[in-house]
């Protein structure tokens, strides 16, 4: 029953192993319009698979959205899977992502972190990183997002392997970052990439890895602030917009510093809500509110990218 | 399967540039083996720190003899986890 999208569970957290049978699912519901293409395997050898919406065409101009690179922020995950079904069933019945689809591709990547997830729901609920062996540590695994290359191995990422933040031996040298990064490669035709996080309400665009603005600074903080306008209308969330730097700290590795300096212009990183209380444990009850007033910010600047193409 | 019985995640409104550079200096401290969920940045940021039950004594000692005020957002965390996993086997049964 976990697989119909219609006796899903979205209000809840699941398993790796039930979101990629529900994934089955929305295929199989949606022949037509989605599709779960295997871009690689995890460090231990689990598909890494993303789910491809599109009504046609060959490398169409395409928006990037991952979730839960960090694999204890759990309502990032969960948002995806809720998107992921949002995308599906709004398609052919609202009229702006009608639109936005049948010019675009969307391409969604729910398990950023497959090996993370599986061990943050088996043995440890607040492991953050990669499960890679790095020689010479009794310490496992790398910061997914301080592996990138952009400004790799600069301030705010650790030479510690038992750091939370350790940056790795080399940039793309995370199997599940690499396989990312040949994706988007191979593709070369996206317009904007998208990094969903937990926690602390924030919507962010490139820096992270120095504090200097980038070219195009005040057009992605317009766009922010309009996304994060819709977002606040639904339930009141409040979130900052800003550079990674300027309203966090200097981070380098970031995914959406690569892409930006790829040249994929409207790059943007999600720090999901917390209610104040609980950080990563955020209740299920939560899931369907953070995803649905997420949804309305996604929305936005994906309609943005539709309408100012380059 | 690790387990956090006791530990807390407490929380600091940081008030000053001086009380951001006490927070780092813990930070940096690995003895303690503290999580911090969110770092000492600025004063318009809270700081979030899980702390193992066994230096829970020491780090509120800390802070208070540094005049850090601190709340506390999880008083257990391994409680949290509990009702989280079971309304999670709930869900698939």
């Amino acid at each position: 029953s976990e697989r119909s999208s219609k006796s899903f569970n979205f209000g809840a957290y699941h398993s790796l192993e039930t979101i990629y049978s529900w994934m089955d699912g929305l295929v199989a519901a949606h022949p037509n319009l989605v599709t779960k293409e295997q871009i690689g395997t995890s460090y231990e050898g689990r598909p890494m698979y993303v789910l491809k919406f599109s009504t046609g065409g060959d490398k169409r101009p395409a928006i990037w959205v991952d979730s839960g690179i960090h694999s204890r922020e759990w309502v990032s995950q969960a948002t995806g899977v809720w998107t992921a079904n949002q995308i599906a069933s709004d398609y052919g019945t609202d009229a702006s992502l009608t639109s936005l689809l049948k010019t675009m591709d969307i391409y969604l990547l729910i398990l950023a972190n497959p090996d993370g997830y599986v061990h943050s729901h088996t043995s440890d609920r607040m492991w953050r990183k990669t499960r890679s062996k790095n020689p010479g540590s009794m310490c496992r695994g790398v910061d997914p997002n301080r592996n990138w290359d952009a400004g790799f191995g600069g301030p705010g990422a650790s030479t510690n392997p038992c750091s939370d933040s350790y940056h790795g031996p080399s940039p793309h040298s995370e199997i599940e970052v690499k396989n990312v990064v040949n994706l988007v490669k191979n593709h070369g035709n996206f317009k904007s990439f998208i990094s969903i996080h937990a926690y602390s309400q924030l919507l962010m665009y490139p820096y992270g890895y120095t504090c200097t603005d980038a070219l195009h600074a005040a057009e992605l903080d317009s766009v922010g602030r309009s996304a994060v306008q819709k977002l606040s209308s639904l339930h009141g969330t409040t979130y900052k917009v800003g550079s990674i730097c300027k309203i966090i700290y200097q981070a380098s590795g970031g995914s959406i510093d690569w892409t930006y300096n790829l040249g994929i212009k409207y790059s943007f990183a999600f720090e999901l809500r917390d209610t104040g209380r609980y950080g990563f444990i955020l209740p299920a009850n939560q899931i369907i509110p953070t995803a649905s007033e997420t949804w309305l910010a996604l929305k936005d600047i994906m309609e943005y990218v539709r309408d100012h193409s380059y | 399967e690790k387990v956090f019985i006791g530990d807390q995640v407490i929380r600091v409104n940081v008030e000053s540039e001086e009380q951001i550079l006490l927070l780092r200096a813990l930070e940096q401290d690995t003895y303690w083996d503290l999580d911090f969920w969110l770092h000492p940045v600025n004063t318009e940021v809270p700081v979030d720190i899980r702390v193992p039950s066994s230096s829970l004594y020491a780090v509120k000692d800390y802070l208070r003899a540094h005049n850090i005020q601190f709340s506390v957002m999880i008083s257990n965390l391994q409680e949290l986890l509990d009702e989280e996993k079971a309304e999670m086997e709930e869900n698939n049964m």
